[in-house]
């Protein structure tokens, strides 16, 4: 509870109509970023504990990225060589949605949580946002693939390793490469 | 090499976008409807004045003023085309300041523009405030909608209000509205929509436009409260934003309001992400 009252404490103080509006003084919305970034950050121990419960990843560290919308996340960038994505759909209602993580200038497959390889697509970060100065040395690229989600769901990306294949059960080209524990996983994923 | 074309089609299979030599988006295609879209993107000077009296009150937190009409950024765009299996890019540069990708995922009826603006420069000590705005041929006879905070669609009138007359000393800003979600026009057969990530102010200045403001740097405050310019600033420069903004294109028999609104809640409510290593998970 005190996790998550931090986050009450926070979003009843951005109710006032300068944090609304925008027309709060300069350090008082630094004020804000520091109070909401500080209430996230704390209800986020709490999202990882339910997150430890619900799903089969139970040491999962769950990181929130906040700077995901300008391409960075450090943990997906400079990471293990797979790392999981957990998804989870705030809709009332299933949702198909693309994912574009930030990662480098690598190989990687995309696999969900049956083990079947899941089509992906690696592109730039535009020159001009990897130029920003606040940015320099982060992810250049972002891998970017589409999502079908109920409520809770997981994902895997793994760097690839040398070894020409293609996905016998989606048909997925996977550009001359395949990860041997990725086969393996696919495998035991097949109905019987 | 690609510039040197005339035209530049980039497609899948619900949407095409067909751009002209200088690099803008000037045609979209998709539920059925081929519509001359042109986008662009443009700056306000901010008005500065001493706020003694009302014609000289400036632009600021509160109140947008400009001064004069609008200045066209980029005449000609540099950019490059991504294209993957999914998910098609085009990445524009339209100054050292303004910069979008146009986007386009496979299975998705919108167009995603990705816009990053700022710093917004000042050495000539005029403050600025940027907008993109969408030129289409609908015969939206001065007519629009826009969200009433995320509910039901509100219909605006150009130069008019509900209720009485209004002297309209103020033809640019006396025309803009609240944008929290949604902005439209339509005729009797094609409509267009945009959907934005944030709440924004937004109008149809002319027949088949539609505008939203991004982003605003000035350098005087407005006299209304804060005691301040909007000047932000972080790591010793001008604010950068970045956000997204999507358009639907569709015929009005299909009621495509309907559609736009199950966008609109996906774009609101997105994944929440969450990320661990492998090597940790059972």
């Amino acid at each position: 509870d005190d996790n998550l009252n931090q986050l009450r404490h926070a979003m009843g103080v951005m109710q006032h109509h300068d944090a609304i509006t925008g027309t709060e003084k300069q350090h008082v919305a630094q004020d804000y970023d520091r109070l909401l970034t500080a209430a996230i950050e704390s209800a986020q121990t709490n999202a990882r504990l339910a997150l430890q419960k619900l799903t089969n990843l139970t040491s999962g560290e769950f990181v929130s990225c906040l700077q995901l919308n300008i391409s960075v996340c450090d943990f997906t960038k400079d990471g293990a060589n797979q790392v999981v994505v957990t998804l989870f759909n705030p809709l009332a209602r299933p949702s198909t949605q693309y994912v574009r993580v930030p990662v480098k200038n690598e190989a990687y497959i995309v696999t969900d949580d049956t083990g079947r390889v899941v089509q992906s697509d690696l592109l730039p970060v535009p020159s001009e946002v990897q130029a920003l100065s606040f940015r320099s040395k982060r992810a250049t690229h972002e891998l970017v693939f589409s999502a079908y989600v109920e409520k809770l769901r997981s994902y895997y990306i793994k760097k690839r390793v040398n070894r020409r294949s293609v996905d016998d059960q989606t048909g997925v080209q996977l550009n001359g490469w395949e990860d041997e524990n990725i086969s393996e996983a696919k495998l035991k994923a097949r109905p019987l | 090499d690609i510039q040197s074309r005339a035209e530049i089609v980039v497609k899948n299979s619900l949407v095409k976008l067909t751009f002209d030599g200088t690099g803008h988006l000037n045609q979209v295609e998709m539920n059925g409807v081929t519509e001359n879209i042109r986008q662009d993107f443009y700056y306000y000077n901010g008005a500065a004045g001493n706020n003694a009296e009302f014609k000289n009150r400036s632009s600021g937190a509160y109140i947008f003023r400009p001064n004069g009409t609008e200045i066209l950024i980029g005449n000609t765009v540099s950019f490059s085309v991504y294209e993957g299996a999914q998910v098609k890019e085009v990445h524009q540069r339209f100054n050292q300041w303004v910069s979008q990708v146009i986007r386009i995922y496979e299975g998705v009826n919108r167009v995603e523009f990705e816009w990053l603006v700022g710093p917004i420069p000042i050495n000539d000590n005029i403050g600025k405030e940027v907008i993109t705005r969408f030129n289409s041929t609908i015969k939206s006879n001065g007519v629009f909608y826009t969200d009433s905070n995320g509910r039901e669609m509100l219909r605006r009138e150009r130069n008019k209000r509900e209720y009485f007359k209004p002297n309209m000393t103020e033809a640019v800003s006396g025309n803009y509205y609240p944008v929290t979600a949604r902005i439209a026009i339509e005729d009797a057969t094609k409509r267009i929509a945009l959907l934005n990530d944030r709440a924004q102010g937004g109008s149809s200045l002319k027949d088949g436009a539609l505008e939203l403001m991004l982003h605003r740097r000035l350098l005087r405050d407005d006299a209304f409260g804060v005691g301040e310019a909007l000047n932000e600033t972080a790591f010793g420069q001008g604010l950068v934003a970045r956000g997204k903004v999507y358009l639907v294109l569709g015929k009005v028999k299909d009621a495509p309001s309907r559609y736009e609104r199950v966008e609109q809640q996906q774009i609101h409510l997105p994944f929440w992400k969450f990320f661990s290593s492998a090597s940790k998970a059972s």
